[in-house]
């Protein structure tokens, strides 16, 4: 079973080209394990992402250096999910 | 075994089977009105099924809804279903305006237009995978299956907010109408030929789009379109105060070329529109199973006022 006990979902909110050009330079890392929810198109549209666990300091680190604001919106992804599929087998039965 | 839709549980989500289940007892309820149409079947083998609600005639004008385009948003599969319900029991009862609709047109509802990955999103424990968004085809990546198949119709396929990358998210396919999900879609329509509207059904965050994703150039209809989506969102709103966005899909959302709304827009079919349903803020895509009720709902009444619109405006 694949946990994904301490994912996050982080809301970012570009303010310039810069931001958005780093963005989309994280997005391109297939490698970095991040789930973008939405992409990193414009300044009015933010840039959802969830974040696995072992990720969280480097993004986090990744923001900060490039001085671009953030904030979670989802604290742990795998409550969430347990608490559906717990309603799902409740409701099986 | 005796069934019936009206134990159906409508506030909970389903699996792909008790959802085909739920299907065959509704055609079996309404057999008067609704049909199951096979229109082929996905890249694992499973068939895929339209919902073909008529009172008559060949190839009548039609309005096409779809859901579950991806997989994760199970908000959608959920409306979706929901939906099949009310219209046959609107029909049934002779609530307007489904009855004048239907007698001048059909409606088409396909409720997992992405069984493949719908099922994939269920399996557990040693394959979960919640929050799987694309179908299961094998692509040039041994490691990376999957195309999005919002990014895989025949609409200014390779353009831009697609990825050439199978392991992306919003990964294309090698060449437009690869995966065998779309092109059985686009085969029906296409061989159909008179279709009118074409609405397909995601959630994240409210929001009411129409033409163009791939380009941020006006539609040529976009003022027409932008009336109908404003006016058939404050339908919406009536219910429960959900406020949408309206707009195109480039400048509301995203830029995203190979998109169904596009391509059923190219194709002469001028009142298509893409719906992001209620599933925001602390979850998305894991709105409480208490809100799917309430979600398809405000939905209807959308749906509803394009419908209307759609029957008003023969073109």
């Amino acid at each position: 079973e694949e946990l994904i006990n301490g994912d996050k979902v982080f809301r970012i909110h570009a303010e310039s080209e810069s931001h958005i050009h780093a963005l989309k330079e994280l997005e391109r890392d297939v490698d970095s394990g991040l789930d973008f929810w939405t992409h990193a198109v414009s300044t009015e549209q933010p840039v959802d992402i969830r974040v696995p666990h072992s990720r969280l300091y480097a993004l986090k680190d990744f923001l900060k250096k490039n001085n671009i604001p953030f904030t979670v919106i989802i604290n742990n992804v795998q409550e969430l999910l347990v608490r559906e599929r717990e309603e799902m087998v409740r409701n099986a039965e | 075994v005796e069934r019936q839709t009206k134990s159906f549980n409508f506030a909970a989500y389903h699996d792909l089977e008790t959802i085909y289940n739920f299907m065959d007892t509704l055609v079996a309820s309404h057999s008067n009105l609704i049909s199951k149409v096979n229109i082929g079947s996905t890249y694992e083998d499973r068939p895929m099924y339209v919902l073909k609600f008529s009172t008559g005639g060949e190839k009548r004008p039609a309005i096409w809804i779809d859901a579950g385009m991806h997989a994760r948003e199970w908000i959608s599969h959920a409306t979706a279903v929901w939906l099949a319900d009310r219209i046959a029991t609107d029909f049934k009862e002779n609530r307007a305006p489904v009855p004048s609709i239907l007698s001048k047109m059909d409606i088409y509802l396909m409720i997992v237009a992405n069984p493949d990955g719908y099922v994939f999103t269920h399996r557990s424990p040693n394959e979960f995978y919640r929050l799987w968004r694309k179908n299961r085809s094998a692509t040039s990546n041994p490691k990376c299956n999957g195309v999005d198949l919002n990014r895989n119709w025949d609409a200014e396929f390779s353009g831009p907010g697609a990825s050439d990358d199978p392991c992306a998210e919003h990964y294309r396919g090698p060449f437009a109408q690869s995966e065998i999900e779309v092109q059985n879609i686009a085969d029906l329509i296409m061989n159909h030929g008179n279709f009118k509207s074409f609405m397909t059904l995601h959630s994240y965050k409210q929001l009411l789009m129409y033409p163009y994703g791939y380009s941020g150039n006006d539609a040529p209809d976009r003022t027409e379109l932008h009336d109908v989506a404003t006016q058939a969102s404050r339908a919406l709103n009536s219910w429960h105060g959900t406020i949408y966005k309206v707009g195109s899909i480039f400048h509301i959302i995203e830029p995203a070329s190979g998109a169904s709304v596009d391509w059923a827009y190219q194709r002469g079919i001028k009142y298509s529109f893409a719906f992001e349903l209620r599933d925001t803020g602390e979850y998305g895509f894991l709105l409480p199973a208490d809100q799917i009720v309430s979600t398809a709902r405000e939905t209807w009444y959308a749906l509803r006022y394009i419908m209307q619109y759609v029957c008003d405006h023969p073109y």
